[in-house]
């Protein structure tokens, strides 16, 4: 038996956006813990985990572990029926092959069910090894969506570098080039308009450009955005879910060979 | 040529 009750069932909704782009079909995990997801693109590049914790939930009912397998469209499709200030709970039996997202409205004079066949979906799950990064890049999510969508009208990919001068985002296309550099700035009215970059060594790496165009539907979900790099490793941009837990992206750096 | 190794290369064999 599961039951899981978000008060702020928006949040369900958002988190959604943030991943149908990347991935199209995955298995949500539930266990004591929480309900978490690991999954990857198609090309296998990319990859998004979610962790939303136990402690956020209003009420949180997991007898064992479960993995329900989910078309995140499917998913979308049907939350998108519930209203913006709605509570959203997620039901389902053992042994079921559906779940059911239960919808109330705030006062409670509407209460809506939508059952969803699961699926049995084959995936990969990677150990993501704890590492050590060489800098650490924490800015507003605002500005880092806008960044990657004006450089992805110039060009594929974007250099991103670290130096103690600050984080430089550059491109180059058919029609140009572009440099962005965002420098250190701490002395802001509000800490989330901060930008701060940790460094530990100088580190410039090569993305492409249209997934981080994806990872930026999570910006809803967060003011801040925490970009983490080093050489040889797959960057991770990670939204912060307040009180819930995180949806961190991670992708391959491109390669010069 | 620029390549991209997938994430199982950096996560399961390296």
């Amino acid at each position: 038996m599961l039951e899981l009750r978000l008060v702020q069932g928006s949040l369900l909704k958002k988190v959604l956006d943030a991943m149908r782009e990347l991935v199209n079909d995955a298995n949500f995990d539930c266990s004591a813990t929480g309900f978490s997801l690991q999954a990857m693109d198609s090309s296998h590049v990319a990859l998004v985990a979610l962790l939303l914790r136990s402690e956020g939930f209003e009420h949180y009912r997991c007898d064992r572990n479960l993995s329900m397998g989910m078309n995140l469209n499917n998913m979308s499709k049907m939350l998108r029926c519930a209203g913006n200030d709605d509570i959203i709970t997620i039901k389902a039996d053992d042994g079921t092959d559906s779940v059911t997202f239960m919808f109330e409205s705030p006062n409670q004079d509407k209460i809506a069910d939508f059952e969803m066949k699961l699926m049995d979906i084959d995936s990969e799950h990677l150990g993501i090894p704890d590492a050590e990064y060489q800098a650490i890049v924490r800015m507003p999510s605002s500005e880092f969506a806008r960044i990657c969508k004006d450089l992805s009208s110039i060009g594929d990919t974007v250099v991103i570098s670290v130096t103690k001068e600050g984080v430089k985002f550059s491109t180059a296309g058919d029609i140009g080039t572009a440099n962005i550099v965002c420098r250190q700035n701490k002395t802001v009215d509000k800490p989330e308009e901060a930008t701060i970059i940790e460094m530990q060594e100088p580190v410039s790496l090569t993305f492409a450009l249209r997934y981080l165009n994806s990872f930026t539907k999570a910006t809803p979900l967060s003011d801040t955005v925490t970009i983490s790099l080093s050489s040889e490793l797959p960057v991770v941009v990670e939204y912060k879910i307040a009180e819930m837990g995180y949806i961190r992206y991670y992708l391959a750096p491109k390669i010069e060979e | 040529e620029v390549f991209q190794n997938t994430l199982v290369d950096y996560f399961n064999n390296k």
